[in-house]
């Protein structure tokens, strides 16, 4: 007969750990540092620290490596460490509408997993705030039956730094160079994170390091409520159940943005609900007519504290890191949507082409790829980036295009980024975006603007061909 | 400052839901049938009944369908059906090395939280076991912050079937007809489960109904242990802390298959490991040499008892579902792989190709993609088996290919079935399979034989030609 039994978080991922992005060596040891560096720059973007990073790979052993990634940030205080390394789906990201590179609470500790899965060993965390007088040190790995943290050592170390986190793993992984790379991905986030000093120890010994351009800390995003464009019938009821105001006007005040209670009452009056009505007496089919007068009200969309683009400059200077010497012919200005929003969430998109030139017109045009200022790269195929370039007909700017669709062949690059407090990721190992509707289609308007630009500029190299013909 | 917070599971995939495969109204309403089917299937496999389904789709709003499952199978113990149906990661797959079409525990709860999300509505959930004189109906939706079942009735009806179970879910959705429709799924699915007979009402009342073309019940597949080839270091130390195994021989014999009490000393002599040593006294290095000596010991492959493939004879039937009056000019005789492993997972391959004659030349080949009997519709970008078939030339059969990559356009319709108890999918909607290195190589493998069979019947329509211009 048939046994019933409940799966824990983490036993799920110690037995679906290719979900997370552990599905081969290389990727193994790229989404570690990825992780690990992804928090580091949070750490600092939140607490305004200019960030200062350092990232170190060793060979161990034949296919066992060491990453050490330590950084300047904040540290953490001691109490919290056990849990945000040890145990999944725990940490300070998720419930807070504010655009930062990680959001899940799963990151780290999916790693420290993946190197007790391969090793055995327990992971080594380093921390120290400015206000604790000694840093402390943790050798912890995670009790997969219960999700929760197994400490094997927690102690007190003299630390030279006045704060800051290092993080050190030991894994199976293989160590590459090119397109999916450890230093590939490193190039990347350099550019778009001018403000990070990150020095890189290849297993060789061999240092590189990328040098801060802007001596200032970044702009931090705000956290805003979720926008009532995109709220579900069922999740206004479990939001009536559960809150702690005592009438529908104050639900909507208190809990979403871009809502005065002139703005809930008018919601409220259209859907013949009472605006002094307790929320816990709401019915299914007021909350339907609620859900029905929202999408009929002109809101003001989201506020764009929340979000935190790359900017003109910076995509410029990611473009030139992949040209290099080959000059192109056009350089599109970058340009930048309008705050759009899904499901409660606002997003925006901006992109920077360049053409033609020396750039090779016999190869893929090269599509970058970004989320909140992290590059994606890998599961192209499945992405809402490389779908929405796909989509567009570029046979009309002289590149090829099998019947208008698929990614074209041409001399361009094309980067593109989409950024917010909540990124629709096709899986939790957050390379690909999934292809939603809205967003793939913000995509493709923006696309279109900088095209035209392409296009303008095509026209006119035509008419001046034409005129020294004559 | 920040506030560092523990998230349900059941919180993650409420923002998460995208994830789990709704990420439009159309994908929902497939995926919400896919879970309901898959589980009648794996239900009435595990106790051999032949299969009789009835799916209907009834359209209640403009955007709000509810969808019927009913199954004769075995029906589920009233005590287990709250957790089954309200929570997420339980179920009766997840600890069995066996194929079945669920393995998460995930599938219909998630189907029940979409429908919970978007219309605030409880799911209905009846069933009966043959033991039982009544049918027991619930009424529940899941508790989000706790990720319990909610309850809100549970009733004894009078059912006139002996036993069976129905699913009835209301959610937000969009049907359609076409290429990823629930019918394109239902058809696909009769395909390859021949002795199932579905019957499927569409919301405009049209009845549809596949009937069974084989009077006897699927073959079931045994439960095997893990093999040692794939497991790790981490593995085995947490194994030999949790086991109640005295010695480390039988740790080895009560874990895994393919080890008597021989194959085990052979193992540990080689590793210089005492074969009485108690588990819990194993320390990290010896399970590395343990680890190592694994791989130099010649182990016979898993048994092929915990694997139901399709066969040719259903194979040749699934290709002609597709062509159906366009001849095609050439039939490839189904050919299957060996028994393969990943990570300790056995897993077969099985391909059928059909080619030429009336089949489009100019379109690009068509791709049928099979996991453990369940047709992927979604995310072939992303899928072991587009990268497999990517990475082959193609250009030597007539058919082309840019560069010699990508799926190659011709006239051609290739059927890859890659089944076993643990198939690792790329996300937890389970549309893609990993691209993992063993896999796609596998796949490749038995395409590339498939093909040889394509370049004879190709050499000999050249030779013909050739004798008759003489
Ligand atoms: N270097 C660091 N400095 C300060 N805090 C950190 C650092 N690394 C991790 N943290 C804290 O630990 C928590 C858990 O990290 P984890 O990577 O698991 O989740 P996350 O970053 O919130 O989301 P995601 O799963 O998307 O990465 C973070 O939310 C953060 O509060
Ligand atoms: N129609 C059914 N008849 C009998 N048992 C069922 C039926 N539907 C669901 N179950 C039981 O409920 C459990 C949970 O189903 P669920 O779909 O959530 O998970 P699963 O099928 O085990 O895995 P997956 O997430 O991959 O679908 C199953 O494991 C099965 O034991
Ligand atoms: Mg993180
Ligand atoms: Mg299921």
């Amino acid at each position: 007969t048939q046994e019933f039994k409940q799966v824990s978080i983490s036993e799920f991922f110690e037995k679906n750990r290719h979900i997370l992005g552990f599905d081969s060596l290389q990727r193994a040891l790229f989404i570690m540092v990825k992780e690990a560096v992804d928090n580091s720059l949070d750490a600092c973007e939140e607490h305004g620290i200019i960030p200062d990073l350092e990232v170190i790979i060793t060979k161990i052993s034949n296919d066992i490596y060491e990453m050490t990634v330590r950084d300047n940030g904040p540290g953490i205080d001691r109490i919290q460490v056990p849990k945000a390394f040890g145990q999944l789906l725990y940490g300070s990201r998720f419930h807070v509408m504010r655009q930062t590179r990680g959001q899940q609470g799963l990151g780290i500790t999916a790693a420290i997993l993946y190197g007790q899965i391969t090793t055995g060993e327990y992971s080594h965390i380093t921390t120290k705030r400015e206000s604790d007088d000694v840093a402390y040190h943790f050798e912890l790995g995670i009790d997969v039956k219960n999700n929760v943290a197994h400490i094997k050592t927690e102690e007190p170390v003299i630390w030279t730094k006045k704060n800051g986190t290092e993080v050190r793993i030991r894994a199976k992984g293989k160590y590459i160079t090119g397109r999916q790379s450890v230093f590939e991905y490193l190039k990347e986030v350099a550019v778009v994170n001018p403000n990070a000093r990150i020095s890189f120890t290849d297993p060789e010994g061999t240092k590189k390091v990328f040098e801060r351009s802007i001596d200032e800390p970044s702009k931090q995003s705000k956290a805003i409520k979720p926008h009532p464009y995109g709220l579900e019938v069922g999740e206004l009821l479990s939001l009536a159940s559960d809150t702690t105001s005592s009438t529908m006007t104050d639900l909507f005040v208190d809990n979403f943005s871009r809502v005065s209670s002139n703005t809930a009452h008018e919601i409220l009056e259209k859907a013949s609900v009472e605006p002094k009505k307790k929320p816990t007496e709401l019915t299914r089919s007021e909350a339907e007519s609620i859900i029905d007068s929202i999408g009929n009200i002109r809101l003001m969309p989201p506020s764009a504290e929340c979000l935190s683009p790359i900017s003109e400059q910076f995509i410029r200077l990611g473009m030139l890191s992949v040209y290099g010497d080959e000059r192109p012919g056009f350089y599109g200005k970058p340009l930048s949507g309008s705050v759009k929003i899904h499901k409660g969430n606002p997003f925006s998109v901006e992109i920077g082409m360049v053409y033609g030139g020396d750039l090779p017109a016999d190869q893929p045009a090269r599509v970058i790829r970004y989320a909140n200022k992290v590059p994606l790269l890998f599961q192209p195929g499945s992405c809402a980036i490389t779908q929405a370039v796909s989509e567009l007909d570029w046979r009309q700017y002289g590149m090829e295009q099998k019947q208008g669709k698929g990614v074209p062949y041409g001399p361009a690059i094309i980067l593109v980024h989409v950024y917010g407090p909540k990124i629709p990721y096709v899986s939790e190992s957050k390379e690909a975006i999934a292809p939603i509707g809205e967003i793939v289609e913000e995509i493709k308007s923006v696309l279109k603007s900088e095209m035209r630009q392409l296009r303008r500029f095509n026209n006119r190299i035509e008419r001046n061909k034409k005129m020294g013909e004559k």
